[in-house]
Order: structure tokens, then sequence, then C-alpha cells
């Protein structure tokens, strides 16, 4: 039985890639089979593991043919790590899917399927509130909700739980919220630990202890197609991902 | 004649609404008539100025009733400065505008309307390239495409740019690149200086001399409902901001 983690918030650059590509490779060193869906057509999880983007052949295939996984699943340069890469198709997510009896309810097909071969299965989302990442939290069990700790980051967050709201509502989606995860925390701004404490006294009980600071480390991994534990190992941004993993491990099993 | 600007970038998170909400208010300040759309249903330039969002009557009926300015133009807290205001009805641009005859020329129709009463309008994108920033870039003389110093950032200017090439063909549009603008530009961190230097490789002579620096103020006066101008007049951030908008008005004039 695979465990699906959607990473979703439809504010941009909040850290979803980051969180999925380096909590995916985690969770692989860590002995789990995995499974990193990139269904946002920017592809930067493809390309965070050194993969390039195709016109089709990929997630865009997950959507259309969930029945068939060996069309597009396909291993990453890391062991335990398999990828279904982004794909220019997915940009007209809605044409793509224009056949389908239920267009939000594609994804979550595949479930079936990856449930033998996976123990944990990531999906990385666009900055929308589109099919895409209704897809992506139509399938999963459990939503990661990434917080920069940013005003407008912050403002972001009655849209992303209506967005989810709206999944469980009319898509029968029973996902619930994993967590909110601070991320690019920096304790020398003071803007930080405000939205830490008005985030904190909404939802405490739903955020993850893990805070994962700002690190340059975690912008410089992508640049050489490496999850940050093998780029940078002994960094506070591996550091923080490792622990993250044993957080959501500890939360799971 | 008034002349639009569009401010896009599919990647989220890049600075583009702190630099229509900035940009906007210095052109104000330096006795510009201007008008600020926001055409994000995040809302987030609407909130940067201390208003609130609502269900419509703003930036979807600018889409819809471009003929009636009247009906959506409202005043902002700073002076010279009017504003649309983002409205929840435009999380559904495609239905929004399903019954139009060329859905990506409607914002475009407002045109004529605009010249009479606006030096200069900026249009604040969502991170997508869907039906509201291809309505930006058609009705657009110029586009402002910020780019965050950071690799992920730099790999989507590619579909960035066969957006505005879409728009172009397919739209018969006829703006064009205004300029690409450094944001978050930190001289202490190695890839800043390396992601500047690859992309003036490719577009020196279509980026701006201003670099805009990360500087904690931008990230704080959105909070408090203000352009930085007026929360922190002596900031490098207003500085930035300020030398960006004598360049741009230096190329308008
Ligand atoms: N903790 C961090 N410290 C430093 N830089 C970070 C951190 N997390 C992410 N980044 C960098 O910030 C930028 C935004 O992060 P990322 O691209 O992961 O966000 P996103 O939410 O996936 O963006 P989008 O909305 O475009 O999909 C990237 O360049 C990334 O390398
Ligand atoms: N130069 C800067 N220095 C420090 N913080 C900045 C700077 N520019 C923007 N920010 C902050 O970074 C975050 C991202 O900026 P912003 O929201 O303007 O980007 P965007 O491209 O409009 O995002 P989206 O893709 O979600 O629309 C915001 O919290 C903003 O306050
Ligand atoms: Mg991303
Ligand atoms: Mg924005």
């Amino acid at each position: 039985m695979a465990t699906v983690f959607a990473i979703a918030n439809q504010k941009g650059g909040v850290g979803k890639t980051t969180t999925a590509v380096n909590l995916a490779a985690c969770l692989a060193i860590a002995g789990r089979r995995c499974l990193l869906i990139d269904l946002d057509p920017q592809a930067n999880a493809t390309s965070g593991l050194g993969l390039a983007e195709r016109p089709g052949g990929g997630a865009d295939l997950a959507l259309t043919e969930p029945d068939k996984p060996d069309g597009w699943i396909e291993k990453s340069p890391v062991d335990n790590l398999a990828l279904v890469p982004a794909t220019d198709r997915l940009r007209s997510a809605d044409r793509l899917l224009r056949h389908a009896v239920d267009p939000a309810r594609q994804l979550r097909q595949a479930r079936d399927r990856l449930d033998e071969r996976f123990d944990l299965v990531i999906i990385d989302c666009p900055p929308s509130s589109g099919l895409l990442p209704l897809n992506a939290l139509v399938a999963a069990d459990m939503v990661i909700i990434p917080v920069q700790c940013e005003y407008y980051a912050m403002e972001g967050l009655a849209q992303m739980l209506e967005t989810l709201g709206r999944a469980q509502s009319e898509h029968r989606a029973d996902v619930e919220v994993g967590g909110f995860l601070f991320t690019m925390y920096d304790p020398r701004v003071p803007l930080s630990d405000e939205i830490v404490g008005e985030v904190l006294s909404h939802f405490e009980s739903k955020t993850y202890g893990t805070r994962i600071p700002r690190d340059p480390v975690l912008g410089e991994a992508p640049s050489h197609g490496q999850p940050v534990i093998e780029y940078a190992p002994r960094s506070r941004g591996t550091n923080a991902y490792v622990q993250l993993t044993r957080e959501i491990i500890h939360g799971i099993e």
C-alpha cells in the first residue's frame, strides 16, 4: 500500500519543488521505494534530478493512460527513486483531459498500479488552483503545504484550504492536510518569526516541527541536477530535509 | 496615449507583484497618471496596496466588459494611482471568457478607453502561461520579465519567451520585451552572479541596468498595505525601484 503525498500551494516560489525533490530523495536513501511525479509543466522537479523535459510520454500519460504505468515511469539517477517526468503536453491540461469522464480523478485511477510497486509517492504541483493540482489532491492521502515565511505566502493559505475543501466536497477526495511546512525560514528577519507565530496560532497541531532554513545550497543543488543530500551532504539544508523525512516516516509507519 | 506594461513570468515567486506594485507607485509619485491591473486571482497586488479582494466587480469585468471602465477602475490609497482589483471570478478565467469571440483579446479592447485617462498601465500576472497572462501580453506594448537570480527561474525563461512568441504569432500581439529585470540579487551568493552572467550572455541588450537587491523591507511593506517607497523611503529596495522607474521613463519618453 503506497502512501501518496501531494506538495501543493498556488502561491508561487514557496519551495514546492525543492521539498518534493529533496523529500523524495531522502526517503529513497532511507530505503523506501519512492516515486516522484512532476505535474508542473515548468518541469523543475525533472531538471532538479538532472533529467530533461520532453514533449510527451511522461506525466501527460499518467493522466491519459493511468492504467499503463510502464509507459510513464522511468528510473532516476537516485537509487530507489523512480520519476514520472513533466512534459510539454501538461501545459494544456484542460485540452488533454477534455474527453475524460471525470477529469479530476484521472491520476487517482493510477493508484492501484502504484500500490504494488512503491512505498511512497510524491507529487510536485504547479503554482495554480487548476486541474493539475486538483488531480494531485484527489490522488493523494495527504497534502504538504510549503509556507514561505513571507506575507503573501501566508495570505494565500486561505485560498489553498479552499481548493482543498473543493477537492474533498466536489470530487470526493479523502486527502487530508499532512502538514504546513515552513520554508526559507530566517530567524534574523523579523517577518519570519511573525509569520511563524501567525500560522501556528491557527494551525499548530497541523504544522511540522521541522523548519527548512534559508540555505543557498538549496538553490545551487538543482543547477547540478542533484538533490541537496548528494550535492551538500553536511549542509543545514540537507539536515532539515533529513529531519523532515524522519518526521514524516514517524507519522506514517 | 497610454503605455501598457505587462509584468509576466510563469515561474512562481520571482517578484512580479513586488515589481508591479512598486513600479506603479513610483511612477505615480513621479507625477504620471497610473493604473495598476491585478490579473492574479491571488490578489497580492490588491492587498499590497492595502485593499481587499472581493467576489466580482474588478478585473473580471475588465475582461468581460472592457468598454465600461467606470465599472472596474477604482481609486487606490496612492495619489495618481488607480487600481483594478483582482476578484475571485478570475479563478475560472476559461469559464468567464467562454462566450468571447476571441478570449485572448478581451483586455486589449479596453485600450482605447484607458488611453484618454492614463499615461501608464501596469498589469500584474499570475504564475502561469494561461488565458490571463495571455490577455495581458496581447493588451501590452511591453513586457517586463522579472528574473529571480536562481537556477529554476533562469531555466524558465525559454518557456516565457515561447509564451510571448505564441501571443505574437497566434494572437497578433505587438508586445515586445521591455526588459529582463534581475530580482532578489545578492552579490554574497555566488549563484546570483552566475545567473546574471548567464542571462546577460543571451539578453544583455534587453536587460535593465537596475538590479533589485534582496531587501527584507520588500517583504515587509505588503504586510502594511503600502508600496516600499511609503513604508521604507530610504531603503535599498526603494532606491532600486526609483532607479528602475527612471530607467523606464527614460526609455519611453
Ligand atoms: N530553503 C531554501 N533556501 C534557499 N533557497 C531556497 C529554499 N527553498 C527553495 N529555494 C529556492 O527558491 C526558489 C523557489 O523554490 P521552488 O522553485 O522550489 O518553489 P516552488 O514553490 O516549487 O515554485 P513554483 O511555484 O514556481 O513551482 C528556487 O530557486 C529554489 O532553489
Ligand atoms: N528584492 C526582494 N527582496 C526581498 N524579498 C522580496 C524581493 N522581491 C520580492 N520579495 C518577496 O518574495 C516573495 C515573492 O515575491 P512576489 O510575490 O512579488 O513574486 P511573484 O512573482 O509575484 O509571485 P507569484 O508567482 O506567486 O505571483 C514575496 O513574499 C515578496 O515580498
Ligand atoms: Mg515548483
Ligand atoms: Mg504575484
